[in-house]
Formats: C-alpha cells, structure tokens, sequence
C-alpha cells in the first residue's frame, strides 16, 4: 500500500496546488512513484500538470461515485513516474449525489484500498497526493479519511495564521471519529518574501507554536513556481535550477526523512 | 434600499476580502455608509476590522438561520460609516441548519430586506458589501442571490483565469433562476505586479475577454495591504498614501461612477 498524503487548508490561495504538483515531481525525481488525486472542482492540479479537457473523460468524480476505479481513471503525465486522476466540474454535484449514502465520508479511501493493479512504469505506487478544495466540505472530508497523514501548506501572511488553529481542529476531529490513523507529517510555509518583515513574523510565529512540526524548508515566493502551470508542466521541468524547484527537492528529501522516521 | 454588491470568486487567495475591506473603507471616505456582510466562516473581513471573537455574540450565522435581524447582529468598526455583520466558523454548520427549507437561497436576501430601521451615523446604509468564502456552496450562492451586482476580484496569475468562465456560468445561472436583477459590476485585478511579465500577460487576457466589464482601476501588488490586517486596521488607515490605498479609492470612485451609469 502507498503512502497516502492529504494537501489541505481552508484558507484559498495558499500553495495546495503548487505543492501537491511539484512534491510530487520532487518524489518522483528521487526514485518514488507518485499518483496525485485531485478532487479540487477547479482541476488547478490536473490543469497544471498538462491534463487537456479532453483527457478527464473518467475523473475523480467518478471514483468518488464508484463508477470507476482507480487504474481506469488514472492518466499517466508528461512528468516521468507521476500519474494522476483529474478533476472536472462536475466534483461541485458529487456533495449531492453521496449526501444521503451512509459511506459518504469513506469513498475515496475505499477507492484507494482498491488500486493494487494500478501500476506505473510497472511498479505500484509508493506515495498518493491528494490536492484538495478551500473548504472543509465533503471532499477534504472524504481526502482527510483516506490519509495516512496530512501536509499543511501555510502562506507566509497574517490571514493565513487565523485558519490555522480550525484547521487544526478539524484534523484532530477526523482523527478521533473516523480516521485513528490520521497524524500531521508537517506544516510547510510557501511564499516566503525575504524583502517583507510580515514574512519573517509569521515564520517565527508559526515555528514558535508548531514547533517540529514546521519542515525546515521554507518555499520563497518565486514567479517561476507561478508561470509554470500555464505551459502545464510543474516548475522542476519549466526551470529545474530556480529558487522554487530547488526547494521542492530539499522538501521532497525531507518528506522522505520524516516518513523513514516513522 | 441600499445597493447590494457580492464580492465572489471561487478561486482561493484572490483578494476578496481585502477589496471587501478596503473598497467598503473607501466607499465611506468619499462620503457613503457601507454595512459589509461576513458571510466566510473563516472569517477575515471581521479580523481584519478588528472585531474580537468576543464581538461576535451575535453573527451572519443568526442571519441566516432568522435569530436576529441586521440591527441585532451589525456592529460598528473603527471605520467612521463602516458597520459589518460579523462571522464565526458556526457558520459551517449553517448549510445543515438550512438545507431542508425551501428558501435555502434566500435567506440572506430576506433579511436584508429587513434593513430599513438600521442606521449607520443616523442614517440609512447606501451600499452593502458582501464578503464570500472560496466556494460556490450556499453561502456563496444566498450572497449572490441578495445582491444587485457582482464585483469579482481576480488575481493576475494563470490559475486564477481557470475558474473565471466557471464563475461567470455560475452568476448567469443565478440570474436566470434565481435573482432576475443580478448583473456584474465589474472585474477588479488584484496583485498586479509590474516586475512580471505573468501580470501583464494575464491583464491583457482579462481584457480582451472581458472588455470593459474589467475598472480601469488595477491593485498592485503591495505589502502594506497584507500587513494592514494584523493591525485591525484597513489599509486606508493604517497607510493611507501607500500604492494599495490609493488604488482602492480610485477603484472607489470608478464603482459609484459605474452605478451613477445605471
Ligand atoms: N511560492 C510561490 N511563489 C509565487 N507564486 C506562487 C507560489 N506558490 C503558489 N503561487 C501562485 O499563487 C497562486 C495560489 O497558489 P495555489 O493555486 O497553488 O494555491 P491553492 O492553495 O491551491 O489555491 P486554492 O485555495 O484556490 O486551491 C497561484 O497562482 C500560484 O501559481
Ligand atoms: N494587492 C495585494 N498586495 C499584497 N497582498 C495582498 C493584496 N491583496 C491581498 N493580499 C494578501 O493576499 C492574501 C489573500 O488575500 P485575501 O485573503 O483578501 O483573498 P481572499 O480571496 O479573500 O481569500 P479566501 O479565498 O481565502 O477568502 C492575504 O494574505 C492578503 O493580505
Ligand atoms: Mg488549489
Ligand atoms: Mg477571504
């Protein structure tokens, strides 16, 4: 079984996204085989890993229905050893059509348990990345479950801090009612601006409550890591040597280094 | 009546609440009394007022579900002419509160139909402005059926013009079912950075897309509006001559002069 790590924070705009794809591109880069699940409606991941329209025929609507599992609907990515299972739109009406079903919070982790077929380049996967929505609804619910553990993205600004201690909350929640194995790997800041003192307050603010569980590498506020997902490819195959990939890399061993503490 | 304007976007981080904030202070500094509805359950445009938890006895959650009135629930800020109806994160329960009535959609439309007795400096509201979480959920959907007009923050970044056209889908889908009257007020780009090319690239999209739907007005990307919040405070008190507050009050007087067209 893989590894299985959930991106979530409420908050919008804080580097879910950015992370899940170029993590993901990072691990694959040093040898783990990488399958991302996005089950955000607006399909950023799946967008930015190059995933046409055309190709989400099957998507992770349909796993989380049961209409598909997960070899069928799993397309491979132009990025060696990382596959994924896009998202569309249709991911707003699944809170409709699961609402009333009394497994409705353990569809995606069941859809999991089933992908021991599911191959890439011929081996099972070692690592599942989940990219979630900004909410806690019924998705991040459903992703939460699944997880072996959580990875908190957390931009480096004040109105970042406020959602952290509901999040927080709501883990701790998940993990006492339906998921005992749920833990936090870590909280990785993204955004980090060298040139502004508010960066460098939230950094020490959060290292100071969170402790250990903040990763060493912080990820700088870098326009590469921003332009990349319009050619649809993550920023370790636009510009591998800018400030972003290098610290995708260095988060990447030290995701490894965690989970081989474990 | 006042006019009743719905800041939305489902994309996360785009600078809904800061133009929220920002545009409701400047509203008021060119002589109109602005009542904002905090209807996120993270609540940040409360934070950012300096409204304590303490302050949020009564909240846009007793709105909705009918347990107070405006009256009851808006509290003045430190803003002179700016009152908001503060939010909790009780508001996460409110889709179950409401889901089963059959007037689901219109409650926040109800009760601000009831706003005539609520005074701001001892006269009635003029605008209204609405303050909505990452998500096209109930909450999102009570706010843009309250409204007259729709502002849509959009940040100038790739991932950003995804969700756009969803976004405008959603809004016609509204009208044509829901809120006859609704219309878009505008388009306002946020986080324009003039060192990137990704900004300008993306502003010129936005406004080939969407011709004059788009203020001429753009906000700049600017630290002392990301600062401003851990202080309270609304940029235009906390530095009134910094880049990012002299674009709220143009963006300002390009709003009243767009419903002076009406
Ligand atoms: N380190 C960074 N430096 C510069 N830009 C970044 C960085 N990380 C992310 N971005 C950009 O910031 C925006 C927000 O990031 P992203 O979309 O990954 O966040 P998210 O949390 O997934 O958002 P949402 O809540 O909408 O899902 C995107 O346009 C992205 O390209
Ligand atoms: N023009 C700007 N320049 C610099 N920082 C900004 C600007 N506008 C907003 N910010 C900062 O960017 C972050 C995102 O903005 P904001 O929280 O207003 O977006 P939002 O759309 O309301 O987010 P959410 O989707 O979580 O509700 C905040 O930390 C805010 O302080
Ligand atoms: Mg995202
Ligand atoms: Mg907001």
């Amino acid at each position: 079984m893989p590894r299985i790590l959930t991106l979530a924070n409420q908050k919008g705009g804080v580097g879910k996204t950015t992370t899940a794809i170029n993590l993901a591109t990072a691990l694959a880069a040093i040898g783990e085989r990488v399958l991302i699940i996005d089950v955000d409606p607006q399909g950023n991941a799946s967008t930015g890993l190059g995933i046409s329209r055309a190709g989400r025929e099957i998507s992770s609507y349909d796993l989380l229905v049961g209409e598909s599992d997960v070899a069928g609907a799993a397309v491979m990515t132009d990025v060696p050893n990382v596959a994924i299972v896009p998202s569309t739109m249709d991911l707003l009406g699944v809170e409709l059509a699961i609402a009333a079903s009394s497994d409705r919070a353990f569809r995606l982790r069941d859809a999991l348990r089933g992908m021991d077929g599911f191959l890439v380049a011929g081996k099972p996967v070692t690592y599942v990345l989940i990219d979630c929505p900004p909410s806690l609804n019924l998705l991040t619910i459903n992703a939460l479950v699944a997880a072996d553990a959580v990875l908190v993205p957390l931009q480096c600004e004040f109105f970042a801090l406020e959602g952290l201690s509901q999040l927080l909350q709501t883990i701790e929640h998940i993990r006492s009612t339906l998921n005992p194995r749920l833990s936090i790997q870590g909280v990785v800041m993204t955004m980090f601006d060298k040139r502004n003192n508010l960066s460098e307050q939230v950094l020490t603010d959060v290292r100071s409550e969170m402790g250990d569980l903040v990763y060493d590498t912080v990820i700088p506020r870098n326009v590469r890591l921003s332009e990349a997902p319009s050619y649809g490819k993550p920023a370790l195959l636009y510009d591998l040597k800018c400030a972003g990939s290098q610290a995708y890399l260095r988060l990447a061993t030290e995701v490894i280094r965690r989970e081989r503490r474990l």
